[in-house]
């Protein structure tokens, strides 16, 4: 039996023909399904699940047509990154953050960094909230919608030109990513060096989250606060490192 | 110390991730093959690629469980000889027009049925693997 899939290989590398590579294609597509159920981490209402699924198909495909049977690699290794690597460039290219979010983003981003050079470490809440002429509950409210669009959305709104995820990044400085070794070693501890001068509630959720492989719910449960809090937590932290990252 | 539980964690997640690919994969060829039932009676009009996407997403209504999660295959042997590699690697997926009724039918029990030992394996997994987190936890917690 696994030799017929072994030779539809054979033919649709010998052929290029359309039905062995459409067999291909269902065969395999299974693999789409467990790859888009853990890359949409948290996203929103509006991309579709269904969504999802269709890029990954086309980095399936594109997988296909590029596997070279007789290297002695897995297919299923090949794909599965690739098919990662679709679906994250087809979020990003997509316009699925609402502008005025965005913005917003920017905007506690500056304020975050201005404040940081001058401060020489993370501000508070209410030290970043004054500093924006806002009250706390607005710049928590504000850090909440943000994080409601998810962690893939943090990326895409803090880092829409980097081809890892912010989380495998910083997974991978704390040791504990799924690839060690995608990561530049100085960027790796220039993250590093960044996550361990954050204040300790938000190190300790990134800690828990990233490393210990908490649920934000546990994570809530632990530090006595909201899983929404947590989620605020998180959003800050992020942008205060991609400032450090990027200054 | 902390460190063995995060190690015996670390273990029961590798057996938990395990079994959450093959899960997924039985999931994905459960459907396909359910669809391809549909179509032939006439239920449903579309081709079984172009329902691809609706087939093998999950429901929108899905809660998300909150942890940090990424698609990692477990390792994958070369030639498998568990009935779960037969059943991967057959080619009933690659040969569908081929097979009869009866024969979708019966490939598609062989699927429910070890679909439901591994779902029964996983559930206690996790309990396994949760209790460990819990453990991980309370070292953290600032009573
Ligand atoms: N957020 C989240 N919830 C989870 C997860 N795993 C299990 N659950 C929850 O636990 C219920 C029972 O899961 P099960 O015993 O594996 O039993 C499952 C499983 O054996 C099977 N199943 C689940 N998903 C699929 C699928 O996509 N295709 C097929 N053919 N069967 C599926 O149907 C049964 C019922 O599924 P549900 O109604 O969805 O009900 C699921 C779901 O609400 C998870 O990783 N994340
Ligand atoms: N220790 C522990 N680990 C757990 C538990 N629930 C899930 N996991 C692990 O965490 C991963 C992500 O779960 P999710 O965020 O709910 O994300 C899930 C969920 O959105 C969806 N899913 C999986 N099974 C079901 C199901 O039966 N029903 C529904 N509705 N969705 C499901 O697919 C996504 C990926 O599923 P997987 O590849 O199986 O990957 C799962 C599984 O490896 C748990 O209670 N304890």
């Amino acid at each position: 039996p696994a030799d017929e899939v072994s030779s539809l290989w054979d033919r649709f590398k010998a052929t290029g023909e359309d039905r062995a590579r459409e067999a291909l294609i269902i065969q395999y597509s299974p693999l789409v399904k467990f790859v888009a159920g853990r890359v949409g981490v948290g996203l929103p209402r509006n991309v579709d699940q269904a969504d999802l699924v269709s890029y990954g198909i086309f980095g399936l495909i594109d997988a296909i047509d590029k596997f070279e049977p007789d290297r002695g690699f897995k297919f299923e290794t090949y794909a599965i990154n690739r098919i990662k690597g679709a679906i994250l460039d087809e979020l990003r290219a997509l316009d699925w953050v609402p502008r005025s979010v965005r913005a917003r983003a920017r905007e506690i981003e500056r304020s975050l960094a201005e404040l940081e050079h001058r401060l020489q470490r993370t501000p508070s809440d209410d030290e970043l909230a004054r500093h924006m002429g806002n009250s706390v509950d607005e710049l928590r409210d504000a850090l909440a919608e943000i994080s409601n669009l998810g962690i893939v959305a943090l990326d895409e709104v803090l880092a829409p030109d980097s081809s890892n995820s912010l989380g495998d990044m910083v997974a991978d400085s704390m040791g504990a990513g799924p690839e060690a070794a995608f990561q530049k070693e100085e960027t790796r501890r220039i993250l590093a060096d960044a996550i361990n001068r954050l204040p300790d509630r938000e190190r300790l959720v990134l800690t828990l989250y990233y490393y210990e492989g908490l649920t934000l719910a546990e994570i809530g449960d632990v530090l006595g606060v909201t899983e929404s809090r947590v989620c605020q937590i998180h959003a800050k932290s992020v942008m205060s490192l991609r400032n450090r990252m990027t200054e | 110390g902390i460190e063995d539980v995060r190690e015996r964690r670390a273990l029961s997640g590798d057996v938990e991730n395990e079994l959450s690919y093959y899960r997924r994969m039985l999931h994905g060829r459960m459907d396909l093959i359910r669809f391809e039932q549909r179509r032939r009676s006439g239920e449903e009009k579309r081709s079984l690629i172009e329902a691809l996407p609706s087939i093998l997403a999950d429901p929108e209504s899905g809660h998300r469980s909150g942890r940090y999660e990424v698609p990692d295959l477990p390792p994958l042997p070369d030639v498998g000889h568990r009935e779960i590699d037969h059943i991967l690697g057959d080619d009933v997926l690659i040969r569908l027009d081929a097979i009869d009724d009866a024969g979708l039918e019966s490939a598609l029990e062989a699927i429910q049925e070890i679909e439901a030992e591994i779902s029964e394996q996983r559930r206690q997994v996790q309990a396994v693997e949760d209790a460990f987190v819990e453990e991980l936890a309370a070292r953290y917690r600032v009573s």
